[in-house]
This record gives C-alpha cells, sequence and structure tokens, in this order.
C-alpha cells in the first residue's frame, strides 16, 4: 500500500487510587478494563474510519503513582513475539493475560493493529547477578497485535524517565520493529525521544518508514511542549512519527499527533476539558520515496560562515528547565543579534510588526549537559518570550503573544547533525509549514 | 505570510557523543 489511515487516541486515563499497599489481581483488572473500555470504543470509532492502526498512550490502561509494589497485581507476563501468538485464541498458552486477551480480540475484531503500553514481569532467580531482591524484573512495556490479533511487537522501555521507580531498566537495548503492508515501523517509549538508542538508531540503522510513540508527556514551557517536540522529531527525522499522549490537564498532559516528514497532519492540544480525543489522517508509506521528502539539512553551515553580529547591549542569564542560558534582549522592532555560550553561536535576524512596550524577547543559548531528571547533552537556540517584561523572567514558562513577527531567521554553529527546528504560537499552538522553512544550510526562517 | 505570534522558535540540538550510557542514569534528580 502506497498510503495508509493512521489513528491516535489522547485518553484521559481512569487512574487507580493512591494505596502504600498492593490491590489484589482482581482489582487491577477491573481498573485496566474500565480504561480498556474507553480505548475499546476508540479502536472501533477508528477502524470503522477506515484506520488501519491506532495507537494508545503511555500508562493508558493502569495509570500512574505506583511502587515497585503496587504495580505487580496490573502486570503479565508478555512473551516474546517470536512465539507467534494470538491470545484471542489462545488465551491460556502462557498463563494470567486477560489484558493481552482482550486487546489482542480487539485487534483482531476489528482488524486494525493496536498499540498499546502494559507492564511486563520476568521472573530471575538467584543465578542473574542482576535479579532484584523480590525475584523478578518489572518492564514498563510497548506492545503491538496485527489485525489478526498476533502479537507482533514487544519493547521494553529502554530509558526510564526518573520518576519510574516501579520499573527496571532493561540490561541491555532491544530494537521492536514490525513490518506491516503499509511500511516498516519501530516503537520506542516517551523518554526514549531524546534518546540515540534506540530512538536515532531505529530510523538510521533499521531504516523504519514510521515510528508509534506511546507517551505520558508533562508539557514542559517554553521548549518541551509535545506538540511542538514530537513533530520536530519526525520533521528532522524524516519518518512519519504517531504520538498518543495521556490526557490530564493537572499534570500539564495533552498533546498527540500524528506528524509526516513534510508536514504536520494533524494535531490535539486542550487544556481547557478532561476529555479524550480521536486523532485520524492519512500518511505515506514509505516516506522516504516521496518526492517532497525533505533535502538533507547542514545545520551549521549558515553559521559558520557568517560574521557575528555585533550589539553594545549586556548579555544576561537566565534558566530554562535547570539548564542556564545566556541571553540578549530585542530592544527594537527589527534587529540583528548574535549570542554565545562554549561552542554554539546563535544568529537572529528579525522584524517585528511593532515592538510593544509590554512584551519583552530575548535570544538564548545553551551548550551544555543537562542534568535534571536524566542527563543528556543539548545544544540550544531560542528566541522566546520572557514571561513578564522583567529580564528575569526570560526562559519561564508564558502562554500567550501579541507581538507578531513578519520576518526572522534563525540558525547556530551546531556541532550535531541532531537539530529540531520548532515555533510555538500563542495559546500554544503550532507553527506549521505554511508559516516557516528550514534552509539547506540550516537557517529556520520565516516565507516570505 | 500572516505575521505569527511567537511563543518561542527554538532550533533544539542534541550531541549524543557527550551523553551517558543511559540517559535516564544521571546521578542528579530533581528535589
Amino acid at each position: 500500500l502506497d498510503t495508509f489511515v493512521a489513528a491516535v487516541y489522547e485518553h484521559a486515563v481512569i487512574l487507580p487510587n493512591t494505596t502504600k499497599t498492593p490491590v489484589s489481581q482482581e482489582d487491577a483488572l477491573m481498573l485496566m478494563n474500565k480504561n480498556l473500555d474507553v480505548l475499546e470504543k476508540a479502536i472501533k470509532l477508528a477502524a470503522e474510519k477506515g484506520a488501519q492502526i491506532i495507537v494508545t498512550p503511555e500508562d493508558g490502561i493502569y495509570g500512574w503513582h505506583f511502587t515497585r509494589e503496587t504495580i505487580y497485581p496490573y502486570l503479565e507476563d508478555i512473551p516474546d513475539p517470536q512465539v507467534n501468538w494470538i491470545p484471542c485464541t489462545e488465551p491460556d498458552r502462557f498463563g494470567y493475560s486477560p489484558v493481552q486477551k482482550r486487546l489482542s480480540c480487539l485487534a483482531r475484531e476489528n482488524s486494525i493493529y493496536v498499540v498499546a503500553n502494559i507492564g511486563d514481569k520476568k521472573e530471575c532467580d538467584v543465578n542473574d547477578f542482576n535479579c532484584p531482591s523480590d525475584g523478578r524484573y518489572q518492564y514498563n512495556t510497548a506492545v503491538v497485535f496485527d489485525s489478526k490479533g498476533k502479537l507482533v511487537a514487544r519493547y521494553h522501555k529502554y530509558n526510564l524517565f526518573a520518576s519510574e521507580v516501579q520499573f527496571n531498566f532493561p540490561k541491555d537495548s532491544t530494537y521492536a520493529t514490525f513490518d506491516t503492508p503499509f511500511g516498516k515501523f519501530g516503537i520506542f517509549t516517551c523518554f526514549d525521544i531524546f534518546s540515540y538508542d534506540p530512538a536515532v538508531i531505529l530510523v538510521d540503522k533499521f531504516q523504519v518508514d514510521s515510528i508509534v510513540f506511546p507517551t505520558a508527556w508533562m508539557n514542559t514551557l517554553p521548549l518541551l511542549s509535545a506538540v511542538p517536540f514530537h513533530s520536530s522529531w519526525a520533521k528532522a527525522m524524516k519518518v512519519n512519527l504517531l504520538s498518543a499522549n495521556t490526557h490530564n490537564t493537572r499534570m500539564q498532559m495533552t498533546g498527540s499527533g500524528i506528524y509526516a516528514p513534510e508536514a504536520v497532519k494533524v494535531y490535539y492540544y486542550d487544556m481547557e476539558t478532561e476529555s479524550g480525543q480521536l486523532l485520524l489522517s492519512e500518511l505515506k508509506s514509505r516516506p522516504r520515496t516521496s518526492s517532497n521528502y525533505p533535502a538533507a539539512v547542514d545545520w551549521s553551515a549558515y553559521a559558520k560562515n557568517v560574521k557575528s553580529f555585533t550589539s553594545d547591549q549586556a548579555n544576561f542569564p537566565g534558566n530554562i528547565y535547570f539548564d542556564e542560558f545566556i541571553f540578549t534582549e530585542l530592544s527594537k522592532d527589527t534587529g540583528n543579534y548574535t549570542v554565545c555560550q562554549k561552542d554554539l553561536c546563535c544568529h537572529l535576524s528579525y522584524k517585528m510588526s511593532e515592538k510593544r512596550s509590554d512584551e519583552v524577547y530575548a535570544l538564548g543559548v545553551f551548550d551544555g549537559l543537562h542534568t535534571v531528571q536524566g542527563e543528556y547533552y543539548q545544544q540550544i537556540c531560542t528566541l522566546l518570550k520572557c514571561q513578564t517584561a522583567d529580564l528575569k523572567t526570560c526562559g519561564e514558562p508564558i502562554g500567550s503573544a501579541f507581538t507578531k513577527f513578519e520576518e526572522f531567521s534563525l540558525s547556530g554553529t551546531f556541532h550535531t547533525s541532531y537539530v529540531f527546528p520548532q515555533i510555538v504560537l500563542s495559546g500554544t499552538q503550532l507553527a506549521t509549514e505554511q508559516h516557516f522553512e528550514v534552509l539547506s544550510d540550516g537557517r529556520l526562517q520565516s516565507r516570505s | 505570510d500572516v505575521p505569527l505570534p511567537i511563543l518561542a522558535m527554538t532550533l533544539y540540538g542534541r550531541v549524543f557523543e557527550k551523553d551517558p550510557p543511559r540517559l535516564g542514569q544521571g546521578d542528579h534528580t530533581l528535589q
């Protein structure tokens, strides 16, 4: 098939009561079945509308706030997909597995690939040096059932987020892929999107066409809101990304989408209601062969060869998500600025419709290791609106903006080929390909 | 080409070769 219809479901997860003692397996299943009742309606509706695959969120069946002990009743033993198993028709083959059976039947009865996130448990013994003291490994796991209900992929989340104390890190990275009539797919989960292993490897080495991405993503403006970041990943990595987020406004969780390399197909961001949402879009099965496949970008080509803009105004420090940036203020309605930290220099040229007295913008740069809730090295160039007119608030989250930019060009002397371009508009909405373009020399600029 | 009310415009680079072996295994956690 040249194209296919993809669906993602942003699910408002029904959460278990917080408890310090484990509930019974029956109570755990009752809670999971409540969530599966909701997912079932979404899966049926997606299939009726022609979708061939649907992605549901991380933590979408059992929720969160678990300890290692309290999540145990929610876990099932998930076998290697090589065993060739259809849980819907052989529910007892691998012991207690009611959730896998129900997911398999939903896929089979609706003739649709179903991607879901559940928990896997694997017993181990004293001969295993790494075996936890309670005698089992517990894994945050993504599963895929094909349109016949067969388990075709199992992925143990490799890069656990700091708060996931209920799960074990897999010893080695595993690469979960599955072939369909509509292209080759890869899987990773939430925090993995920051990683080389497995996220980049799935794309660069395994040459997948599409990624299915269950996530439970807490939005953090200005840089790491789900829709802008995930859509920029699809654009930069040049694959389809089917991103299903949980929906919980109290936890800042919203933002799901279907993203293609050449365009954002559809996205959902809603901090006003507590509703779930089904999204569907048609995608190219093999985007690498498309005529409008994005050209390769040399992200530092322009910036390394342009003379830095000089300014007599002082730079100032600011903090974004625990990282110390260097900023310079955009003091006029039109201008050119360069700001540098370590090996990274960022260049900005811009023209505002007018310079408002009640809004302050700054150009920021960061070149360093992020060390909170995980460690990863970043090089960032960002133009952002400060929270107030006080420069000390530059980098703090802000949701609305009235200053309009007629023209802009942003570039940087990056020492990596993995650069993700994003523009967030007032209301945390997304600027689309109609608004901006990325030139092959690495400039992110407005379309004229 | 409607002028854009921009909140943030970002080039977000990741330098993977300077990462630790696994992202979630840093020594620092959020207090």
